[in-house]
Parts: structure tokens; sequence; C-alpha cells
């Protein structure tokens, strides 16, 4: 099994880092060999996992002057699990992309020497649908899309399903929407259970876990541990097992 | 008075949209004329104020064909309260900006005319540091930037402030951090606690008023409606409120 999935979502706020860092330190707790690229100018996901990006390697060196990505792989402190980091300098790589050839396809190229190495590779995504998030959208096989269980999160879900459908037709034509995934639930709310009902309507391919808001989730970021080192008996922790397991039975059915 | 206010943080989530609409209908209900714009592609304040954005019009059309943005304002359901509503479409401007002349300082320029006929204007910015909210910035007098009580937020802060910094060296010599805003605060938490006083100790300017986490806020939006009109006795509008009688003070003493 080799999958590249992207975690996206544009709108900011609804758990891609979390979900990018708790799935796969999960996935890698399953004994799978994983690694993380953080193509976010936020460089959350690095900090998240205790890691320190260098300008000078990482995506941005591979994007922009083609530097091959091995270099740039990190170890974490989480077993089978590695990370591609990043640092605020990647935002310059939005404007410069612009006007490069094959600008799409950069991150593509860029991993593709290291799909063997690993079983799963995710991409944290920049809340934008800018050039990053166009190169990991192109580089996936899949797509994984958290989303808040609150109003402007189901908004914005309809214009991400066309910007996918738009990359599959144009960039990538085996790219599927893997799952919508439900964030920070908070089930004592009418707002999570109306926002829930319409997701599983109009996106059949919801995930049945959903991931409840737990405090631990947010605090384990400051510790730069994911949450299976932070808090592994929180129920944050339990439902993110519970996402690797559901993830891991959808890819077998693949 | 008439002072142009951007609220901007390239952290997602953290309540721009929801502080600039809920601090705009706040300070229109104490009888300022007040104008949003929303300059975010998400278009998340056109829809909570009940607007439906053209694509034709707008800012998409000031920015890139120079196009009077009083044409473009619309009223909303609260008094005193008007609004440049957005599209989807805007997120192309981001791209097309890079290689227009005086790109940066195209708001500014549509925004000159419209100065005189408002007390305050608030532009809600995307979750990034590209050209639009380059833009918002080079046309502000200053900035208020929300900050969710988590680690992610506060870790963005510096290099936010960073950009603030050399936005004002190169483009805007006036621009000022107006203040630091704590958004869904939940006083229960520890991190909450922490985040605040780490944010206090760097950001002088923090604003004393503090919103807490409120469903009603978050419900407000699938209304069309501000909080002051959704339902203006809940600890959420009471806070903006009291965020609009702080703001009126810090202003009158500039
Ligand atoms: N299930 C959860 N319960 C409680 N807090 C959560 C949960 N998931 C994420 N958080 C917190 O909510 C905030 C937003 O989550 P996160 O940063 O992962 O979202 P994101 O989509 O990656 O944001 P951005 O759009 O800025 O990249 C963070 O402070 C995070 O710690
Ligand atoms: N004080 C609050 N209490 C509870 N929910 C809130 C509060 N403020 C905002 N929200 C909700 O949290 C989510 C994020 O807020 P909002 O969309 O305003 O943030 P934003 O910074 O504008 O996001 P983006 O980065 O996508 O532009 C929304 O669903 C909003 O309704
Ligand atoms: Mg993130
Ligand atoms: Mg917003």
């Amino acid at each position: 099994m080799s999958v590249c999935i992207a975690v996206t979502n544009q709108k900011g706020g609804v758990g891609k880092t979390t979900t990018t860092v708790s799935l796969g330190a999960s996935l890698a707790a399953r004994g799978l060999r994983v690694l993380i690229v953080d193509a976010d100018p936020q460089a959350n996901a690095t900090s998240a996992l205790g890691v320190k990006g260098r300008d000078e390697a990482g995506l941005y060196a591979a994007l922009i002057e083609e530097e091959p990505l091995e270099r740039s792989v990190e170890p974490t402190a989480t077993a089978n699990l590695w990370i591609v980091p990043t640092t605020p300098a990647l935002a310059g790589a939005e404007v410069e992309l612009v006007t490069v050839m094959a600008r799409e396809f950069r991150m593509k190229r860029a991993l593709e020497s290291l799909r063997t190495q690993y079983d799963v590779i995710l991409m944290d995504c920049p809340p934008s649908l800018g050039l990053l998030t166009v190169n990991a959208l192109a580089a996936a096989d899949e797509v994984i899309i958290p989303v808040q269980a609150e109003y402007f999160a189901l908004e914005g879900l309809g214009h991400l399903s066309r910007t996918v459908e738009m990359i599959r037709r144009n960039l990538n034509p085996q790219l599927a929407i893997r799952g919508v995934l439900l964030t920070m639930y908070d089930s004592r709310t009418n707002l999570a259970r109306e926002v829930e009902q319409e997701v599983r309507t109009h996106f059949p391919a919801t995930f049945r876990t959903v991931i409840p808001r737990s405090v631990r989730l947010a605090e384990a970021p400051s510790h730069g541990e994911p949450i299976t080192a932070y808090d592994p008996s929180s129920t944050g922790a339990k439902a993110y097992e519970e996402l690797a397991n559901e993830l891991i039975e959808r890819l077998r059915e693949r």
C-alpha cells in the first residue's frame, strides 16, 4: 500500500493540521511507515511534532529549486513517523510558482522518489486554494476534508468540491475525495447535529468516525507531541485511532 | 472620526469574520456609520449579513478593473451598517494582482472616495498574508488581530507582527496595531489562561475585553444576522458591545 493523501479545506481553523498530525501518528502506531509533508507556510505541523524547519531545505527548496526532497525528510519522536518540515519562507513559493513552468506539478515530481519508501504520505495544506494547495491536490491520490460542524465550514464545502473536480479534470484524473471528516464536534449543540445532517446528506463519503471537541487535542501542540504521545487515553486520541482504522478499511476496499 | 481598520490574522479560524461582523454591528448600534469590506474570497462576512455578492461587481472589479467602489456598497438589515460584498471570484485577484502596477495600493485607492462617508471602515481579511491582506494593510489606519486562546494562534503572532512592521516601513507609515483581541475564550481551561498571559506580556495593546466561546455566535451566521439582531442578550453580543465601547475610547485618545 502506498497512498498519498491531501488534507485540505480553504476554511480556516477546521482541524487540518490536527488531523494530519493525529491521524499520521495513529497510522504509525499501527506499524505503517508514514510521511507528513507540511505544505502550509504557518508550519504548524512542523512545530506540533517538535521539529524545527530550516529555510534553505524543505519544501520551498524542492518546489522552487528542484532540490531532491529526500534530504529534507526528518524523523520525529514517534516511531514510523517522518516529516518534511517547513518554515514561513514557503509563503514565497505561492507567488514565485505563478510564473514557473509546470507549476502545478512541482510537488508531484518532488514526491515521486519518496512514494515507495512510505505506506502513507499525508500533506497538510494551508487555508486557501492557492498554488500550494493546487500542488498538493495534483500530487495526491485522494483527499480528506476536515469540516468543523459549524455554518461557515459547511458553506465552503460546495466551492471546495467543485475545485477538486476541476483538478481531477485538468491535472489529476485519479484524484478522489476519500472522505469528509467532522471535527470539533460538540454533541450538546443543535448546530453540530444540523451541520452533520447536511454534510452526510450532500457528502455520502463522510467518515463514520466523528472527532469530538477535546481540549487535550489543543494542548498537545504546545508540548511538541502528537495526541498519541501526549494523552493516549483522551477522547481525542481514541477518535483518531478509530479514524485510522476506518481509513485502513477503506483503503483495503479500493 | 473616520478610521479604516483591517481585521487580520493568517491563522485560520480565529474569529476574524465574527469580529468584523459583530463589532461592526455593535458600532452601528451606537449610531456610527459603519462600512464592512469583505476582502476574503470565502465571502463569509457577506453571507453572515444575509447579503448576496455579485461576481461582476464588488471588490474584484475595483481591484482589477478599477471600477469605483461606491457602486458596490449594499445596505444590510442593520441600521447604519453597509457592506461591500464579495464572491469566491475574488480569489482570482490574488494571482492577477501579482503583475499589476502599484498592486499593493489598489484597495487604498478604491476606498479613498468612500472614507468621508463612513465613521468606521472594517476590512475582513482571508487567512493568509497574500496580496489581498497586503492591500488591506496598506489601506488601513490600524489593525485588529483576533487570536484564539490556543497554541497555534499564539505561534503565528510573531510572524504577523513582523509583517505589519514591514508594511509600515515600506507601504504605510502610519499603520498601527490597535489591539490584539482574545476570542473563543474558555476560562475553564488552563490553556486559555496560559495563552492570555503570553499574549498580554508580548502585546501590551491587547484589548481588556475578551470574547468568550458562545455557541450563539456560531449560530448567528446561518440566520444571516449579526449577533446584535440574532441574540442581543447573549454573552457574545455583550462582549462585542463592550469591545465597541473600548475601541471608541481608544480612538478618542488618538
Ligand atoms: N477536536 C478538537 N478539539 C479541540 N480543539 C481542537 C480540535 N481540533 C483542533 N483543535 C484546535 O483548534 C484550532 C484549529 O485547529 P487546526 O489548527 O488544526 O486547524 P487548521 O484547519 O489546520 O487551521 P489553519 O486553517 O490555520 O491551517 C487549533 O488551536 C487546534 O489545536
Ligand atoms: N466567540 C465564539 N464562540 C463560539 N464560536 C465562535 C466564536 N467566534 C467565532 N466562532 C465560530 O468559530 C468559527 C471560526 O470563526 P470565524 O469564521 O469568524 O474565523 P475566521 O478567522 O474568520 O476564519 P477564516 O480564517 O476561515 O477566515 C466559525 O464557525 C464561527 O462561527
Ligand atoms: Mg493548519
Ligand atoms: Mg473569516
